[in-house]
């Protein structure tokens, strides 16, 4: 479907890819980590987009299985949400990803 | 009014309120740091009173200054969010105040 070409067509053109919400506070502090590593992540924020937006996060649980805001990918690849990357983060591994996805 | 004698008799009557919303982590991690220090506090989940909830998170505005959730209440008085009351417990501050307010 149309909305479906254009989240793969969003993730795979930019590094790292942020589906959030604006009054979310774990969504900002994903969107702070990345900030805080030197790294501008692409952010789509699913409550600025009118009725697309639970369309796009609907399409988002078919493509990943998760329904929750923070949703983010790192060079195409699907992450998961805030503990996720953050615990990437703790474990060393995040830089090294991002790197790969020509990010930093 | 009404709703602020029933904000006012929830928040002396009962040791810990937490008012909150089922879907926020941030209030999730709250409720979640009280259970861990063997005190079930009082939660009110706004999102679970239908036109009720906005109406209470308005009054909580007006007799707090705090338009976000979780809004923290110990022994009657305001304490904030969840960042507020991690620090409190990162200082060692939140367990003294837990025990005068009754709680443990
Ligand atoms: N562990 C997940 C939690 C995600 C989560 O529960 N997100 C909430 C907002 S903070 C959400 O999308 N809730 C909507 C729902 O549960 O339907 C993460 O770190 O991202
Ligand atoms: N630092 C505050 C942040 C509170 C916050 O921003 N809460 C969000 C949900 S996680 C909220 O209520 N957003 C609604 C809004 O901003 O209008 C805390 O730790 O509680
Ligand atoms: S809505 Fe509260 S942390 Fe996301």
């Amino acid at each position: 479907s149309g909305l479906e070409d254009t989240v793969k067509k969003t993730v795979s053109e930019n590094p790292v890819v942020v589906y959030s919400k604006t009054w979310c506070s774990y969504s900002s502090e994903v969107k702070y980590l990345f900030k805080s590593l030197g790294v501008e992540p692409r952010v789509i924020e699913l409550d600025e987009l009118g009725s697309e937006g639970p369309q796009l996060q609907k399409k988002l649980e078919k493509l990943t299985g998760q329904h929750t805001v923070p949703n983010v990918f790192i060079g195409g690849r699907h992450i998961g949400g805030c503990t996720d990357t953050v615990k990437l983060h703790q474990e060393g591994e995040l830089e090294a990803l991002l790197s790969e996805a020509g990010a930093k």
